[in-house]
């Protein structure tokens, strides 16, 4: 046991803030971000009567090395960064995603001019996941 | 797309269904696999947009005929009540449609007939053509709306006497006579500055929905007097009000996936919660979470 202390080069107080560097959420991190569009932008006003306004919103961002219950990513979120890292980078990274959406009532003229009321499915994006 | 248990869509027209022939001017990349199933077909105007990707939006359009003003601010007042300015669906316990339709009758069956001998009676013929209903759409109410401008004083009431017949031809039999189902009820209602009149005729016309009829063609004489039957026996002359002729109000319960279903997402949101999972992955919290165990100990008592 000396001789393997005497042997071994002192090494220097190990740096935890450095170790902990490398799991820090990254500056620009997956989030929600908000978008805001009217059907006149896309001259859509002439058959969707309502809503006016209607704001899908986005997520953008890196995803964390480590993401765990922060994204309530699955595990194999972690093998794939691992995958990418260690062993083959043209595998993707993580990338960041809707996880929840909520849906949009709209107003439409039909093209036989009749009207309908219609809610669909899915068409904000509330919530980001890392995926 | 992945299936909620809700049986594959058909093609469902307006903001997330484009007709077949939409289809044919897409861009090759966008177009579905040769011979999927009609599920497939709805290939939202959306799609459409991003395949013109140099032209404007909004240029491919086919013309659509222009609803009826009236009609127009009666949907516009329904859509108030049932979403936020941000188009949010509002939550309401008897709001169990996803999907209101407004037809008004085509223009060349419009026509009234008075019949004299019985004074003031109002008839009018009438065509609806359904063919934006799709087959996944399941009829829940119909109505047919009347709306009316009278320069009634504000407080009468109004007694109306409406029968209501469908013809329907009979392709069974060669002569072909047009066979009617007809109904007749009054209907009693105060006019306090009201424009509309709903007539609940979901009974009558269920049938003819369910076997997705196309055109439905009926006729309706409606003759209202002034005053309530209940108070005076006699009822005064009947008043002389400019009916327009009504349009037929569809509410229904879309089951296509692009459709938003109440129910399904409360179910949805009671089976998980939106507090995020916690993961117990090695990597999960370079901390070394000292709460791991009882985590993992709560979870296996959740568990049991």
């Amino acid at each position: 046991r000396d001789e393997s202390l005497r042997e071994a080069p002192a090494t220097p107080p190990y740096n935890l803030s450095e170790y902990f560097k490398q799991f820090l959420f990254p500056q620009n991190e997956c989030e929600l971000h908000n978008f805001r569009l009217s059907f006149s932008q896309l001259k859509w006003d002439k058959w969707i009567i309502a809503p006016h306004r209607y704001s899908p919103q986005y997520c953008k961002g890196d995803c964390p090395r480590v993401v765990g219950h922060r994204y309530g990513s699955p595990v194999h979120t972690m093998v794939q960064n691992i995958i990418y890292e260690k062993l083959d980078s043209s595998v993707p990274k993580p990338s960041c995603v809707p996880a929840e959406y909520s849906p949009l009532s709209v107003l439409t003229i039909e093209p036989d001019g009749s009207i309908v009321y219609k809610e669909y499915e899915d068409m904000i994006a509330t919530k980001c996941t890392c995926r | 797309p992945h299936s909620r248990g809700r049986g594959v869509s058909d093609r469902t027209p307006g903001l997330l269904g484009a007709p077949e022939d939409a289809v044919s001017g897409l861009n090759p990349l966008l177009r579905p696999p040769k011979g999927v199933r009609r599920g497939y077909a709805l290939l939202p105007p959306l799609l459409k947009v991003l395949s013109d990707r140099g032209r404007q939006t909004g240029e491919s359009e086919a013309p659509r005929l222009q609803p009826d003003s009236r009609a127009l601010r009666y949907m516009k007042r329904l859509y108030k009540m049932s979403a936020t300015k941000e188009g949010i669906p509002k939550a309401h316990k008897s709001h169990l449609y996803n999907t209101v339709r407004l037809f008004t009758p085509c223009s060349e069956c419009k026509h009234r007939h008075r019949d004299l001998t019985k004074g003031d009676v109002h008839s009018v013929d009438l065509l609806f053509n359904l063919d934006r209903v799709t087959a996944l759409e399941h009829l829940l109410k119909s109505v047919l709306l009347y709306s009316f401008d009278t320069s009634l004083p504000i407080s009468s009431s109004l007694t109306c006497m409406c029968h209501l017949s469908v013809k329907e031809r009979d392709f069974s039999s060669q002569v072909c006579p047009s066979l009617s189902h007809s109904i007749a009820f009054s209907l009693h209602f105060e006019v306090r500055k009201r424009k509309w009149v709903e007539i609940d005729v979901t009974s009558f016309l269920r049938p003819l929905i369910a076997t997705n009829r196309r055109n439905i063609h009926m006729a309706v004489n409606f003759t209202c007097l002034m005053g309530d039957p209940q108070q005076n026996t006699k009822l005064e002359n009947p008043i002389n009000m400019a009916l327009v002729p009504p349009s037929l109000l569809l509410y229904l319960n879309d089951t296509s996936e692009q459709a938003y279903h109440r129910w399904h997402s409360l179910r949805h949101r009671r089976k998980n919660p939106v507090r995020p999972r916690q993961r117990s992955s090695p990597l999960a919290d370079p901390t070394g979470d000292r709460g791991e165990e009882n985590s993992q100990g709560k979870r296996a008592s959740r568990r049991r």
